[in-house]
C-alpha cells in the first residue's frame, strides 16, 4: 500500500498543466496499447545508451504527435513511469 | 494514459483520441540519432525491433476517432509501413463490435541467439472494464466543487492530491500482497484525479513491474482499464494468482461487462492454468467468449464476460 510520502518524491511533475486539465469532454476510455521491445533484455543492448538515457524534451516531443502531454514521472531503479495527459 | 519505460522496451498506453500511432516515426529517428539503435533492416526501410504488440478493444466512439486510428485495417496498415513481420488478429465477436484486436510481429529471433541472453520472462495481464457500476463509478468523480485545502506548499498539486486518496478510498493500492507487513518489496505510486471526473494512475511494484488503471466514470460511457506485467503468482511465492488480481478488480468497479486478456511465454504458468478455468469462480458472469491463441512464441487467453 501506498503512503502519503509518495505525493512527495516525483522526479517530474508539470504543475500548470496538473492545474489547468480539465475532462469534461472525455468520451473515449478504451485505449491504444503499443509495446515494443527493442531488445528481448536489457543485458543485450550493445550500446552504452538505453531508451532510458533519452531526456525528458524528447518524450515530451514524441507524446506531442500523439497528442498526449505529460502530467508527472517516476524514476525507479528499473523502469520510468510517466502519467499522461489524456 | 500511461508510458512506461525501460532499458530496452517501451509500453505506450493512450485513450482518447489520442493518436498512438503516429509515434513510430519519431521515435525510431531518435533512437537512431541518440542510442545509435539502428533497427531498420530492409532495402524498404522497414525496421526490425525483437517484438512489437499493438492492441486494443473496438473504441465506444470510432467515428470520433483522429486519422488513421477511425478503423483497424487502416492502423494495421499503418503499422505495415513500419514492420514487414507482422500478424493482425481480430479476436472475439466482429458482429456486436465489441471484440478485441491484437496486431503481432515475429519475433526476432536474431538478436537474443547473437547476444545469447536469457529473454525476459514476461506476462501480461489486462482488464477492459464497461458499464461501471454507477456507485462505484462515482468515487472517481471529483467534482467542481471537491472541498480541497488550497496546496499548502508550492509544489503541492490538487490533481496529484485527490488522484492519491482516491487510490486510498478504493483500495487499488492493496491488489497485491505488497504491504509492508507481507512483503518488502518497493512499491511506488504515481495517481491523477481529473476534474471534473476520472482518474489515472502507475503503481510500480520490486522497482521493475508495473499495473496501471484508467477510469473515465461518465454515465453512459463509463470504462476502466487495469493493466498489469507482474508475475503474480512467483512474487508472491505462490500466495497469490491472477484469480485473486481479478476479483478485486471486479469489486472495485463491478462492470457489466469485461474482456480480459492474459498473454504468457509458459504455458504452465500457474495463473494461465488458473485462468482457463475462471469461469467457474465469477458466478455473477456468463462467458460470451473463451479463446485461447498460441502465437509465435507466447500464449493468449482472451475471455467475454457479461453479468448474468
Amino acid at each position: 500500500t501506498v503512503t502519503i510520502k509518495e505525493l512527495t518524491n516525483h522526479n517530474y511533475i508539470d504543475h500548470e498543466l496538473s492545474a489547468t486539465l480539465d475532462s469534461t469532454d472525455a468520451f473515449e476510455g478504451p485505449e491504444k496499447l503499443l509495446e515494443i521491445w527493442f531488445f528481448p533484455h536489457k543485458d543485450a543492448i550493445t550500446t552504452e545508451k538505453t531508451l532510458r538515457d533519452i531526456v525528458m524534451a524528447r518524450w515530451i516531443e514524441i507524446l506531442k504527435l500523439v497528442k498526449c502531454e505529460v502530467l508527472s514521472m517516476k524514476k525507479t531503479k528499473e523502469l520510468d513511469a510517466f502519467l499522461l495527459s489524456e | 494514459s500511461s508510458l512506461f519505460v525501460f532499458d530496452h522496451k517501451l509500453t505506450l498506453k493512450t485513450c482518447g483520441t489520442t493518436t498512438t500511432l503516429f509515434c513510430l516515426a519519431r521515435l525510431f529517428q531518435i533512437i537512431e540519432q541518440e542510442l545509435s539503435w539502428d533497427f531498420q533492416t530492409t532495402a524498404s526501410g522497414k525496421y526490425k525491433p525483437f517484438k512489437v504488440f499493438y492492441s486494443r478493444r473496438c473504441f465506444l466512439f470510432p467515428c470520433k476517432q483522429a486519422a488513421i486510428h477511425q478503423n483497424w485495417t487502416d492502423e494495421v496498415d499503418y503499422l505495415n509501413r513500419f514492420f514487414d513481420n507482422g500478424t493482425s488478429y481480430s479476436v472475439g465477436r466482429n458482429d456486436k463490435s465489441n471484440h478485441w484486436n491484437l496486431y503481432v510481429t515475429e519475433t526476432d529471433r536474431a538478436t537474443s541467439e547473437e547476444t545469447d541472453c536469457i529473454e525476459d520472462d514476461d506476462e501480461t495481464f489486462e482488464v477492459l472494464m464497461t458499464e461501471l457500476d454507477p456507485e462505484c463509478a462515482d468515487k472517481f468523480v471529483c467534482g467542481p466543487d471537491t472541498s480541497t485545502a488550497a496546496p499548502a506548499e508550492l509544489n503541492e498539486d490538487k490533481g496529484h492530491n485527490l488522484g492519491y486518496q482516491m487510490t486510498k478510498k478504493t483500495k487499488l493500492d492493496d491488489i497485491y500482497l505488497n504491504s509492508s507487513q507481507d512483503s518488502n518489496l518497493s512499491f511506488h505510486h504515481d495517481a491523477f484525479a481529473f476534474t471534473p471526473c476520472g482518474y489515472s494512475s502507475n503503481m510500480v511494484l520490486d522497482e521493475k513491474y508495473y499495473y496501471t488503471l484508467h477510469v473515465t466514470p461518465e454515465k453512459g460511457w463509463s470504462y476502466a482499464s487495469f493493466e498489469s506485467n507482474i508475475p503474480v503468482f512467483d512474487l508472491s511465492q505462490g500466495k497469490q494468482d491472477n484469480l485473486d488480481v481479478l476479483l478485486h478488480i471486479l469489486n472495485v468497479f463491478q462492470p457489466r461487462e469485461f474482456s480480459m486478456t492474459f498473454f504468457t511465454k509458459n504455458s504452465e504458468n500457474p495463473s494461465f492454468k488458473k485462468l482457463l478455468r475462471i469461469d467457474e469462480s465469477l458466478s455473477e458472469y456468463i462467458t460470451l467468449d473463451k479463446i485461447v491463441y498460441d502465437l509465435d512464441d507466447y500464449h493468449l487467453f482472451y475471455m467475454k464476460l457479461q453479468k448474468k
